[in-house]
């Protein structure tokens, strides 16, 4: 399978929002995404690494950035009720990705993209990979040289298409 | 954007590996995925959220089960390299994915896969998402309960099939 990145996008309209300490039973997940899903609030990335620290673990996720305030305040609330620890925000991120076919099956791809936004000193705050995409968690003011340093590491001729 | 949820896969030949309190600071993920790519290790999943404390950030990513000791083996090297803390890994995991269309814009789905996960008492070690996809990382003695529960809540007739 030939690698194909195909094109870089972006999103702005997005903010982060992370639950720690979340103790990691079965049904806390479903816990913390109910309300979010009641309020008709739109997830893009949910995000559970598996974590350090015995029994407990971090759930971030994506909202727009209008819905910031609201899903604060949901998962504030939540996170009382189930015993997990403080909830951080940051809706002064941006998402960068690169978009492609066959990505899976080659190592060097997502290292070639964390390489590009090294070398222009912009800071990772998440990951998340599919087979077709790579995306990046970036702070919001550094989306045009991301977008720009991505496009000339993977030799890209296209205008970069911002996501809907 | 009708949620139309066309499948249920796993993948059991998948092994998790964390290397936790790397220093939040551009160059850091390079750093980690130079080495497993130069090896020709290829890394499905590649997970990084927000984590709380100040100033550290843990990267967790899965290889197929036959390059874990090896990638645990480079991890640990490069843990030290970067002043990072412990590695922690798990060969006996498996990936439970629900595919389909338009999932992004219906926070719900991601909410059902959780609850109908945790009433068979799964517990969820990873996630990561796409438009396409959801994926839960849970212990591989699990698999074909999940597979089952999530066949059941989203109405599912067809036959699973496992990832490539
Ligand atoms: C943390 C959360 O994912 C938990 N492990 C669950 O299964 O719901
Ligand atoms: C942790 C790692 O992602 C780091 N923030 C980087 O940019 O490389």
């Amino acid at each position: 399978e030939k690698v194909v990145v195909s094109g870089v996008t972006y999103d702005k309209n997005t903010s982060r929002i992370t639950i720690t300490e979340i103790p990691d039973i079965p049904g806390m997940a479903a816990k913390v995404f109910t309300p979010i899903s009641d309020a008709g609030i739109v997830v893009d990335m949910i995000i559970q690494g598996s974590s350090g620290e015995k029994g407990l673990a971090n759930l971030s996720f994506t909202v727009p950035k209008a819905d910031f305030e609201e899903a604060m305040k949901i998962v504030e609330k939540i996170s009382k009720e189930i015993g997990a620890g403080p909830v951080h925000g940051d809706p002064n991120i941006a998402k960068v990705s690169i978009v492609g076919v066959g990505m899976r099956h080659h190592a060097g791809v997502a290292t070639k993209m964390f390489n590009s936004l090294s070398q222009a000193n912009i800071n990772i705050m998440m990951i998340s990979t599919s087979e077709i995409k790579i995306s990046c968690v970036i702070d919001e003011r550094c989306t045009e040289l991301a977008v720009r340093v991505l496009h000339d590491a993977f030799g890209l001729d296209k205008e970069p298409e911002e996501e809907g």
